[in-house]
């Protein structure tokens, strides 16, 4: 039985049949951590997150990296040609990737990139909404939720105050982006599982 | 497994790019 990784993260969806398990994690891991290195650099600008404690800054950006790249690679998924580019340049039709064996988790990443990017939010806005996604004080093992609190809470005001300022009339686009972030948490949890089974078998 | 992002090696990768500016707040 031939084995996939269908994460766009990774170069390619082939994995080679004669490579042992190990050496496939290592090539997949070399090939997403320049974007969570990425992630690291973006936190590191959100203005008050290096004030935060050592631990709390690993706790966030262990919890979030995942949503803040899904949020950062929206781009990737095209809803209309129902394709998906890998990190590697290769475009895949999502019918290719369901015989490779994706799942639930692919349909609810398109459902959530779509409505995301239909909400034509500009870079800084984007920006702005990933920072709002990783400080969220209620992610585990978080020592110091207050301060996490008051954080997410400055940037939340920040978010909306850009987004009123640049969508007068469209009211509902505030409310419509703190909503997608329920969504990314369970794209998160989808996301845990899959890895989990990945590693187990 | 209750921790997929340490499992897999995460939080090393995390930590190794924190580090630089970690060090500069502690010194």
């Amino acid at each position: 039985s031939r084995m996939y990784l269908v994460c766009p993260m990774n170069t390619s969806p082939q994995v080679d049949p004669h490579k042992s398990g190990q050496d496939v994690w290592e090539e997949f891991s070399h090939s997403f951590t320049p974007a969570v290195r990425e992630v690291v650099e973006f936190a590191k600008k959100i203005p008050g997150f290096r004030e935060l404690s050592q631990h709390d800054q690993v706790s966030l950006l262990k919890a979030g990296t995942f949503e803040v790249l899904v949020v950062r690679f929206a781009s990737l998924f095209h809803v209309k040609e129902r394709s998906v580019t890998f990190l590697g340049g290769q475009k895949y039709s999502v019918d290719a990737l369901r015989t490779m064996g994706s799942g639930d988790l692919l349909s609810s990443m398109f459902d959530f990139c779509e409505k995301l990017m239909n909400l034509g939010l500009s870079e800084e806005e984007m920006s702005l909404f990933m920072a709002v996604v990783l400080v969220s004080a209620d992610r585990s093992g978080i020592e110091n939720v207050n301060s996490v609190e008051a954080l997410q809470e400055t940037l939340i005001r920040a978010l909306r105050s850009l987004i009123t300022r640049n969508h007068p009339n469209e009211s509902a686009i505030f409310t419509k982006l703190l909503l997608k972030l329920p969504d990314l948490r369970s794209l998160n949890n989808m996301h845990s599982e899959q890895l989990l089974a990945f590693k187990v078998h | 497994f209750n921790d997929p992002a340490s499992n897999l090696g995460l939080e090393d990768i995390i930590r190794k790019a924190l580090m630089g500016n970690l060090e500069e707040r502690q010194e």
